[in-house]
């Protein structure tokens, strides 16, 4: 978790949450937790969907939450998932 | 642009829509004609029309829910997720759910409901979230003009990849769909450039041109001053499609394709309503001309080959309309563009020409450029 932050802070523990309840809500895959099976809480499908959304919106890919990122996930905006499933 | 998996589509052309559940911070009427506009935006680009019902099941079912509504996507609050609709389908497909708990509103202020509306109506249709941020289907909200609004170009892509284009309507041969040009120095005197609109108001005349309009005293033409649309009608932004004055009743009528717009003098009168009010069949989508004649007391529009006649004292349109206008106006050729009554002649303006038309002989008196109107 440390290495996705920009910036240690309060505000980046927040944001952290703020930044996961996004990606599973707007960039969720299918079938990407079968039920019982083990996950890492975060972990690299937190990176890799942070990157889907830096790429999704024409942002630099660094699967970090830093500031444009967490500038684009603070955007009042539809409630339908980026990518489908 | 980009499509659902399996590309859900509707298959057929005319679809209902119900608004079943209002907000409190808009009146029923503004969010009636925030979700219209916001459908035609759509409608205007594919052969798709929308039907309104009030009861009952419609394709679209349209309503503003708070906190967890039953469609296992619940609303977060102010701000956050705003709405959300579901891909086309049976059931819950097409329906648009609207966050209560945000501010609606037709303005700038608060989340306009139009911009929203128009955004969720794409899903609604069968578009998934854009990339392009010009895009209307890009998912971070961006306000949209309500009036004038022209689908920007991936989403009428997006759209038509789906259902098709619609084939052009009787009108202004006008491509709705693409930006108005934005001449970066306009030729003010180019005489190729027609006129969108000619009206009187009060003791002026008003020559309307893309974004511009001029203001000259009748029987002056000297001191003729161009301005920008939005310095005097800023609801009107640019392109008016037609206008007239009935001066007795001292108000002018600005026409903008479905709409229009009343005004006293320069002072706008509320909302722009829709252009059916008088009696217009549905397939008109806008106006090419308008004039008003003073002893008739009938205004007369032009659209495409045919004209109109509306009685303005008993408010309703003329049995056995429209008529071809090259029958009954002999010696104006092409379309028209705009015309104005002054002292008992007619004058129509048609690309670079005038034509000054004299009712009693039915027949054109003479003609000259239309720029001279201007000081040309």
């Amino acid at each position: 978790a440390p290495s996705l932050f920009a910036a240690t802070s309060r505000t980046s523990r927040n944001n952290y949450h703020l930044a996961q309840a996004y990606l599973e809500k707007f960039y969720p895959k299918k079938g990407e937790h079968q039920v019982g099976e083990m996950v890492a809480r975060g972990g690299n499908s937190m990176i890799r969907k942070i990157k889907e959304l830096q790429a999704f919106f024409g942002l630099q890919v660094t699967g970090k939450l830093d500031q444009q990122t967490m500038n684009v996930i603070k955007k009042p905006r539809c409630g339908v998932p980026d990518v489908a499933n | 642009y980009r499509l659902f998996p399996g590309e859900p589509k509707w298959k057929k052309n005319t679809l209902t829509y119900r608004i079943s559940k209002y907000t409190s911070s808009m009146s029923s009427a503004e969010v009636d004609k925030a979700v219209e506009m916001a459908l035609q935006a759509w409608s205007s680009a594919i052969p798709l029309n929308f039907v309104k019902v009030n009861l009952g099941e419609a394709d679209i079912m349209i309503s503003f829910e708070t906190g967890d509504h039953g469609d296992s996507y619940p609303f977060d609050g102010p701000r956050g997720t705003l709405a959300h609709a579901f891909a086309p389908g049976e059931g819950l497909g097409g329906d648009t759910h609207f966050d209560n708990a945000e501010k609606w509103t037709m303005g700038m202020n608060g989340f306009n409901l139009f911009t929203v509306a128009a955004h969720e109506f794409g899903h609604a249709l069968g578009l998934a979230h854009s990339t392009d941020p010009s895009a209307l289907m890009y998912p971070t909200y961006k306000y949209q003009h309500p009036y004038g609004f022209h689908l920007p170009k991936d989403d009428v892509k997006g759209i038509q990849a789906l259902y098709g284009p619609r084939k052009t309507l009787p009108g202004k041969p006008t491509m709705p769909h693409l930006p108005p040009k934005k001449p970066s120095n306009p030729d003010l005197c180019d005489s190729n450039s027609p006129f969108d609109a000619v009206t009187m108001l009060g003791k002026e005349l008003l020559f309307f041109r893309d974004r511009i309009f001029w203001r000259r005293q009748v029987h002056l033409t000297t001191g003729i001053r161009p301005s920008t649309i939005t310095s005097s009608f800023p609801q009107l932004m640019s392109n008016v499609d037609a206008a007239y004055e009935v001066a007795e009743r001292g108000a002018a009528y600005f026409f903008k394709g479905p709409h229009y717009w009343v005004t006293r003098g320069f002072q706008m009168q509320g909302p722009p309503r829709t252009i059916y009010d008088f009696g217009f069949p549905r397939y008109v989508q806008r106006i090419d001309a308008a004039v008003y004649l003073k002893e008739a007391q009938k205004t007369l529009f032009f659209v495409g080959n045919e004209y109109y006649s509306y009685d303005e004292r008993k408010r309703k349109m003329e049995k056995d309309y429209p008529k071809n206008i090259e029958e009954e106006f002999s010696g104006v050729n092409g379309q028209i563009d705009a015309a104005v009554e002054l002292n008992g002649y007619i004058y129509f303006f048609s690309g670079p020409k005038a034509y000054k038309y004299d009712t009693e002989k039915e027949d054109v008196v003479s003609v000259v450029k239309s720029s001279s109107w201007i000081g040309c």
